[in-house]
């Protein structure tokens, strides 16, 4: 079973095993390089010995058998070689990357988490019936002011009739129409008397 | 703590020391056995060179793998991410494989924020609206006295038409 | 395999922030 090793990744941008296999690979080609190289060097030298015994097929057996052997020690030591990079080097221990910092202060369920949606959707539409009443509260509001000036203008009429009697020296209106109506009654008295004494 | 580059400089390092030893001059000789007999200083000349190219290479490579993937600058920051972290005691979270639950932890913090904006705002707006409602129920008192007095203002003057009427009809006669 | 792991891994690293900008506008367009 192989670990995909998908934390790292997250963190390397590569993936731990490819990066040692690019390193293996690279490796592996320098020694066949090199391996190349001292066999193309032997045989350059073997050209200038004159009747000379060695074969090119010899020289290129012995490069194979130095070359298998030392392929068998590069594995055996890359081997441990990755090993020691994917444990100690290209691995995240037990911390989180700075991307995930809030997974660790916020570990959210998903029930908690549809709760809090759930609870913002409500804190939604109360807010939105709070603004309604607000604009319900001052149209009434708007409308108050209308009718009290109806009213008060209705009490200004009032007050105003009011002063006119006193405009005219009389403080109460309703007195002075009493005062009037006892006047006028006593005018008709004394019209009454004037016409019999006359008679 | 060893930082992960010098580690990195060891492991290498170790990894060529003993691919060397392993691939000895005794053992290259073994293999080149007639040409080491036939020319042995050009054979020495050739082993350490294999050697020391061999070397140069691989240091070559770890170099340019350094420098490709900005190796050096990665693992130092990976250091200090995981000496802050290291007082981490219980398993560190790791991605679900489910991406919306993972990404719930993320996003919390900002939906815990309009939460509280909401519960402000919406505070604030019941706290305005019962100014509001305690300001109309005020205003509807202030109406109905007014329609009181106007009330009273107009039976007064109906009493007063209706007497009116009356001396009116007492004049007359 | 390892395309798939690098391309898992990238967008673990890279989408939660991008989700959380179009979240945070997303509230905040709410808001206002």
């Amino acid at each position: 079973s192989v670990d995909p090793m998908t934390y790292e990744a997250q963190f390397f941008g590569f993936t731990p095993q490819m990066c040692m296999l690019r390193i293996c690979i690279a490796f592996q080609d320098y020694l066949f390089e090199v391996m190349q190289a001292v066999e193309w060097v032997i045989l350059k030298n073997l050209d200038g010995i004159p009747d000379c015994e060695i074969s090119p097929v010899q020289i290129h057996r012995c490069t194979e058998k130095f070359l298998s052997f030392m392929k068998g020690c590069f594995d055996n030591l890359f081997g441990k070689m990755e090993q020691l990079f994917l444990q100690l080097i290209l691995c995240i221990p037990n911390i989180l990357l700075p991307e995930d910092k809030y997974k660790e202060i916020h570990p959210y369920s998903e029930e908690e988490f549809q709760h809090l949606q759930k609870e913002i959707d409500q804190l939604q539409e109360k807010y939105k019936t709070e603004l309604y009443t607000k604009q319900t509260l001052l149209a009434e509001l708007e409308e108050q002011k209308i009718v009290q000036a109806k009213l008060k203008q209705t009490l200004a009429l009032f007050a105003e009739l009011q002063n006119v009697g006193r405009d005219h020296g009389t403080s109460d209106f309703r007195e002075s129409l009493v005062s009037l109506v006892q006047n006028s009654r006593k005018l008709y008295n004394i019209t009454d008397d004037v016409e019999k004494e006359s008679k | 703590t060893v930082s992960r580059v010098k580690l990195l400089d060891t492991i290498v390092d170790t990894f060529l020391q003993k691919l060397v030893a392993a691939g000895s001059y005794q053992r290259f000789t073994d293999c080149y056995k007639h040409f080491y007999r036939l020319q042995p200083e050009m054979t020495q000349r050739i082993y350490d060179k294999f050697i020391t190219q061999l070397q140069t290479s691989i240091r070559e490579e770890v170099s340019e793998i350094k420098e490709e993937g900005n190796l050096e600058a990665v693992l130092n920051a990976l250091d200090k991410i995981v000496e802050e972290g290291k007082a981490q005691k219980e398993p560190a979270w790791r991605p679900s494989g489910i991406p919306e639950m993972d990404l719930h932890s993320t996003i919390a913090p900002y939906f815990l924020q309009q939460r509280d904006t909401l519960q402000r705002c919406v505070q604030k707006q019941e706290a305005e609206n019962r100014q509001l409602a305690d300001a109309i129920l005020a205003g509807r008192k202030q109406v109905e006295e007014l329609q009181l007095q106007i009330q009273a203002r107009q039976e007064a003057w109906q009493a007063l038409h209706r007497e009116q009427r009356e001396l009116l009809a007492v004049l007359r006669e | 395999f390892d395309e798939i792991i690098v391309d898992i891994a990238t967008k673990r690293k890279q989408y939660p922030r991008k989700i959380l900008e179009c979240v945070i506008k997303t509230i905040k367009a709410k808001q206002e």
